[in-house]
């Protein structure tokens, strides 16, 4: 059956015309978001002066505060069953992703494979996941930095001392062990992602989560290291792989929701562990 | 005791600050991986006897060979994907129930999963693996498809075992 969305009783994603992914929530039509891959490029310079650090291992340091986009230039295809329907999407040569939604399930995967990253054109480049939501954030987010206390963040903010960023992107990215959201600030709505390894993370607009997926750079950063974060496999850079469950809607029942969200976190970072044997004729009684 | 001991070494090394945010040298990245990579399938042996002891089977004269798909998160694993037949025992390693989705690499398009604790038949479904998957570079696996299938409460700190056989195709293909 012809089908252009996938997303069972609760969500109705589909690819827009743009090529993002584009997710309303059924029940709740005053929420919705769109999902986009992005990247920066990577400060290049001699390391002397401050002003000449270059973006490395240690450092996130983008060259201008331009974010880039995609160009859209691949095609998409849609797999429903009975237990999971999904968005298989490719955005270019080396960027592709599931979008995936299970039977009795209330999450939506992203599942991201990214890479390897073209320098060719000898600019090291950075590229991140944006989830852009209709919530009004008003400046502040989430994180849960080094995974044992959530903390408030506010953009262009220290609570401290009175700040001007000189480097507005580097200076709003934040530490994300497993877990990174926003809230509304007029409407009980929350709109969370759960990462399934650290990673950097900021909200540049309001309603806005940026995620950091994959660097691919050309100098070393100077802070010890000594080398570029240049990863090389099999003669070509890296591909990583990795999945965000995004999960969000109303928070009347804050309760039930929190809950949720710590089932969801956990179910992340210890997932069953998955034996295999050989097929053999076994008591399974005992088994049992 | 002796692979559980370099196993908790190795665990040790990977404490380390390069270690967990990933700014060691390659050299070193390379080295991390075949510390944790050696330790991993050494501790197979562990698992294997645990299990043996759970199942009432140590004294058993078969050996227990248990294998662990260290590549799933590339849809790769050598073990389900080149053998019509075989039994997985999925562990929870939380201290509460849970119920998730198992999703292993496969080569056939069509599977009968068979809880053995329930006694039954579950629901299955095969997805095809993106064709990007596939072409990631080293990637040495014949699986094409995937087969997904609802795993229901799990015990915590327990574990179920299901059982995976391959059905012949039930539908002709057509030349187009």
């Amino acid at each position: 059956e012809s089908t252009n969305f996938i997303g069972g009783d609760l969500y109705t994603i589909t690819v827009d015309e743009s090529g993002h992914i584009a997710v309303q929530y059924n029940n709740q039509n005053d929420m919705n978001f769109v999902q986009s891959f992005h990247y920066y490029e990577g400060a290049e310079g001699n390391n002397k002066v401050f002003e000449n650090r270059s973006s490395g291992a240690y450092i996130f340091r983008p060259k201008t505060s331009e974010i880039h986009d995609f160009v859209y230039e691949g095609d998409y295809s849609i797999v429903k069953g009975p237990l999971v329907e999904e968005i298989h999407q490719n955005v270019n040569q080396w960027i592709s992703q599931v979008v995936r939604v299970y039977k009795q399930e209330e999450r939506i995967e992203f599942e991201w494979l990214i890479g390897p990253i073209p320098v060719e054109d000898k600019i090291g480049k950075e590229v991140v996941t944006k989830y852009t939501s209709n919530l009004n954030s008003d400046g502040e987010f989430y994180t849960d930095s080094n995974g044992r206390e959530t903390l408030k963040r506010k953009r262009d903010y220290r609570p401290t001392w009175n700040l001007k960023l000189y480097e507005p992107i580097a200076g709003n990215y934040y530490p994300v062990t497993t877990k990174m959201y926003l809230k509304d600030k007029n409407k009980p709505l929350k709109l969370s992602v759960f990462t399934d390894r650290s990673q950097g993370g900021t909200s540049m607009k309001d309603g806005e989560l940026e995620l950091m997926l994959h660097r691919r750079l050309l100098n070393d950063d100077a802070f010890g290291v000594g080398e570029a974060l240049n990863e090389v496999a099999y003669n070509t850079g890296l591909v990583v792989r990795g999945i965000h469950y995004v999960y969000g809607g109303n928070t009347k029942n804050l309760d039930a929701f929190t809950l949720k969200e710590k089932k969801l976190m956990l179910e992340q970072t210890l997932r069953p562990t998955i034996l295999v044997i050989p097929f053999m004729q076994k008591n399974i009684d005992n088994w049992r | 005791i002796e692979n559980l001991e370099k196993f908790r070494e190795a665990m040790g090394v990977m404490q380390h600050h390069d270690a967990v945010t990933g700014t060691e040298k390659q050299l070193v990245a390379n080295d991390y991986a075949r510390l944790l990579y050696e330790n991993l399938v050494n501790n197979n042996i562990v698992a294997a006897n645990s299990i043996y002891k759970w199942a009432n089977e140590k004294n058993s004269t078969t050996k227990l060979i248990v294998s662990s798909c260290l590549e799933l998160n590339i849809s790769s694993c050598p073990y389900t994907e080149n053998s019509r037949q075989f039994t997985l025992i999925i562990y929870n390693p939380q201290s509460q129930p849970v119920s998730t989705y198992v999703r292993l690499p496969v080569n056939g398009s069509s599977y009968e999963v068979f809880d053995w604790a329930e006694d039954i038949s579950i629901l299955s479904q095969i997805v095809p693996i993106p064709k990007r998957v596939l072409q990631i570079p080293g990637r040495e696996s014949k699986a094409t498809n995937e087969l997904v299938f609802r795993v229901n409460d799990l015990p915590p700190l327990g574990y179920k075992v299901y059982e995976v056989t391959e059905k012949p195709n039930t539908y002709e293909e057509t030349p187009s």
